[in-house]
Order: structure tokens, then sequence, then C-alpha cells
């Protein structure tokens, strides 16, 4: 029931928030990381 | 299934193929008397059918020609060159059929590899490449029959092919189990929903389309649509990424950059040098934009949307993080095509219809990841906001052109040649007659002094 009124509450589509920046990891193997190029 | 003549088991085909969409989708073939077990990729971007002929470090069988009685060798050489790789092999002809195709045995020509270059990766299952483009791009030359060309010769099919790739969503490297379906000689209806939109193949030799506009988010990338066709735009199963030309990847990633709520993204990403990895509990995926592609519809008033959801192009990687989930970018930038490659076929069934000489994609029955449906299709749309051709030709791209070219300029260097030696001529002779001294001359001479 407190969902249901918490919808009601908040009709309006909300907008994510950011999301927080990525981890960069360099590829496993950066050779083959672009795969096939046939 | 759709085969009028009620010949082919489209049913028998579905789920033939296995593979990803970085080492690629392959089907198994039996070549030879008594038959050899080939795992071989599908490719719609060559056009040769080639075997590894002898071991290489990458792969761990090969064809073995003498252990096949109805080889037949035709002693010519053939190097194919790919946009990555190479090899050079031994022209011949031999049996195949198909344990998950169509019935029967085909005489098809075979070349066996037994050189190559960056062509065999590390951790493939296939040892070869059929090439299911047009004759025209055969190695040496468009008289050697390609594969497809000779089945539909040979057992009378319809002219006609179609494909699903399914690994949507799916880490890579893949399991590759059960990954796809080759349809050769038709269409089969529970690999797609909804209607099949068809593009024309403007010139037969890749299957080369027009591209008219890309979207963002909704938003128009707003280049000239000659750009998205420089040099080609084509739709190609061996190419793993979207590849884009230079010009319009930046404008693509600067969009995506601008549209996506991700805050400092590292440049390398874009880049395909690095993966990004977030923590578990977060899903990239609702923070990046959609991408469309318009193509011109067969009435070529109108065109048709693909759309892509971020789940086909921000794409899973198995890594060793513990507690991340890495990703790759699908799209790379190409300095001489548009490439149609595996990143968007995995959205979509794409039916090759040579026989009506046109593309069409429907949405993939396996377009699906986590219960969403990854891929959309739209239309009919208007084309008024591009120009009516979107394809500058190359004059230079046909073999005869070249040859005109080479003799027209021989001619002109001729011509020039000849007019060089008659400036020459005269001019001796003014030099003769100034050398011959004479009172005249003499006097006009001293006085000019």
């Amino acid at each position: 029931a407190a969902c249901a009124s918490a919808n009601f509450i908040f009709p309006l589509k909300v907008s994510p928030a950011e999301m927080k920046g990525a981890v960069p990891v360099a590829p496993v193997t950066p050779k083959g990381a672009p795969g096939l190029l046939l | 299934a759709s085969d009028p003549g009620g010949q082919i088991n489209f049913f028998s085909m579905v789920d033939n193929l296995e593979g990803d969409s970085g080492r690629g989708y392959y089907l198994e073939l039996l070549i030879g008397t008594p038959p050899q077990k080939m795992n071989i990729l599908v490719d719609t971007g060559s056009s040769n059918f080639a075997v590894a002929g002898a071991l290489n470090p990458d792969i761990t069988t090969f064809f073995d020609s003498k252990l096949s009685t109805s080889y037949e060798p035709l002693n010519t050489q053939v190097t194919v060159r790919y946009t990555q790789g190479s090899w050079t092999g031994l022209l011949g002809k031999d049996v195949i059929s198909m344990p998950k195709g169509v019935n029967g045995t085909f005489l098809i020509n075979i070349a066996s590899i037994f050189q190559s270059e960056n062509f065999f990766l590390p951790n493939i299952n296939w040892q070869g490449i059929l090439g299911l483009a047009y004759s025209t791009l055969a190695k040496p030359s468009s008289s050697v029959e390609p594969f497809f060309d000779s089945l539909v010769q040979q057992e009378n099919i319809p002219n006609i092919f179609s494909m699903q790739m399914c690994g949507a969503g799916q880490p890579s490297p893949g399991i590759g189990i059960n990954a796809g379906s080759l349809v050769l000689g038709g269409i089969e209806p529970s690999l797609y929903q909804g209607d099949i939109w068809y593009t024309p193949i403007t010139e037969e030799w890749y299957y080369q389309v027009e591209v008219l506009k890309f979207e963002v988010g909704g938003q128009n990338l707003n280049l000239d649509c000659t750009v998205y066709n420089s040099d080609k735009a084509i739709v190609d199963s061996g190419t793993t990424l979207l590849r884009l030309p230079d010009k319009v990847f930046n404008a693509m990633v600067d969009a995506i950059v601008q549209t996506s709520l991700i805050q400092n993204f590292n440049a390398e990403f874009w880049a395909g040098l690095q993966l990004a990895c977030w923590d578990k509990t977060q899903d990239p995926w609702n923070y990046f934009p959609d991408i469309s592609i318009y193509l011109r519809d067969t009435n070529s008033s109108r065109s048709f949307r693909l759309t892509l959801k971020p789940q086909l192009y921000i794409q899973s990687v198995l890594t060793f993080q513990e507690s991340l989930n890495c990703f790759r970018f699908g799209i790379s930038q190409s300095a001489s095509a548009l490439v149609i490659g595996a990143t968007v076929m995995e959205g979509f069934y794409v039916i090759f219809d040579r026989a009506e000489k046109r593309v069409g994609f429907a949405v993939s029955s396996c377009a699906e990841v986590s219960g969403i449906t990854v891929s959309e299709i739209a239309g009919p749309f208007g084309t008024s906001d591009v120009s009516s051709n979107c394809i500058a030709r190359n004059p230079l791209r046909e073999p005869i052109m070249w040859i005109i070219s080479y003799s027209l300029m021989s001619l002109c260097g001729m011509i020039l040649l000849v007019l060089v030696i008659l400036l020459l001529l005269p001019n001796r002779h003014r030099r003769d007659d100034m050398e011959t001294v004479n009172d005249e001359s003499s006097l006009v001479q001293h006085r000019w002094k």
C-alpha cells in the first residue's frame, strides 16, 4: 500500500541521477579486442 | 518456412551457427571424400571460400586435400587481403555438404591456405572462411565462382540467404553455442518479429547500401549524407564492430558524450583502447542514448530506421575483475568505409535478397537482453531532408576504368613528348641561324650591344 501511494506522490517520470565515472581497465587481449576486420 | 517450392527445410538450419561477434560466427561443413569436418566463418564482406590447408599456431585442425579422393587441384595460387589479415592458398575444387544446411553434396571452389598473416586469431574455433558476397570480389578473378553461386546453380535454390546472429548482451568472448542461424535459400519466419524492411543493394560487389541519416538520442547528426557513404556503406558479418568514417565517428562520439549522463568519461574508451568498468550494482546501459541509422527504402522517396539500444553498442566483456562489470565501445572509426558489422547485425534478422537486389532487416527474435528488446525498426519516413543520391560514385572502382585511365595517361604522355620535341627543334634552328655571321647580322648584333 505504501508503494502504491508513493506512485501517486511521484506521477512524473524522474530522470536518473548521474552515474559515477567508470573505472578504466585495459583489455585482457588488446590486440584481439577490436575483433574481426574482414 | 517460406520456401515456395518446399524443397528446403529451413527449420533444420535454425541454430546452425556458433561463435560470437568478437571471433565471428561459423558454420560446420564437411569437405572432401571421406568428409573432413571444418568450422567455417560466415563472411558477407568477401567472396572466396578458403580453408586452412596446413597447421597454424591458432588452429587445431586443417583440411588435408591429399586425403580427399574428390579433390581436384587447379594449380593456381591466390592471395586474399582483408582489412586486417591476409592469406595465400592454392585453388582447387572439392565436394562439400552441410550437416545443418541444404541437403546434398555440391562441387565448389576451395582455396587451401598454406600461408597467412593475422588471419587466424588466438582462441578462434574456425578453420576457414565462407565469403558470401558477389563474384566481383572473388580472387584472383571474378571467374572463380563463389560458394553460394555454386549452391544456387547446382541445387536450384532461390538466390537469397538470411542471417541471425545471437550475441546481443552476451559477454565477449562468449561460450559460443547455438549462437545464430544462416538460412540458405530463403527466410525462416521464427527468426524475426514484425515487418521486414528492405533497402536496395546499390552495387553488387559487397552488399553495399545507402545510409541517409544518423541520430543519437533522437538528435540528427546533421552531416552531409555523402559522408555516411564514403567511400561505401556495406553490410558485413565478418566485421565485429559498427565502423564509421572518421568524420561520422567523431560526431557520433561527441553526441553520445553530450547525451550520456556519465561523468568524466575516459577518452581511450571511445578509441577502443580501454574498457570501462562499473561496480556490479550499477547498470550503465540506462545512461546511454539510442542510436538510429536511416536506410533508403526500396521505394526511393522513403526511408526506414534501425535503432540500436545501448545493450548493442556498449558491449559486455569478460574480465578478471571480481566486483566490476566491464564494457567496450562497439563502434570504431574507419578510414575507408562505413561497415554495418556484428554490433548492428546482432539486433536484426538480415536478409540478403540477391534475387531482388535488396537487403532486408527485421527485429531479430534473439535480440533480447534481460527481457528487453534491444533493437527497433520503424518507418516509413520521408527523404525530403536528404539528397536524392547520397553515394558519390568512384569512377576508378572498375578495372576497365583503370585500363582506360592508364591508356589516356599514356596517350597524354606521348603527345607531351612530341610537343617538347617540336618545341626544341625550332630553337636549335634559331641558334644555328644566330651562329651564322654575315655582315648584316654582325652589324645588327653590334648595334644591339
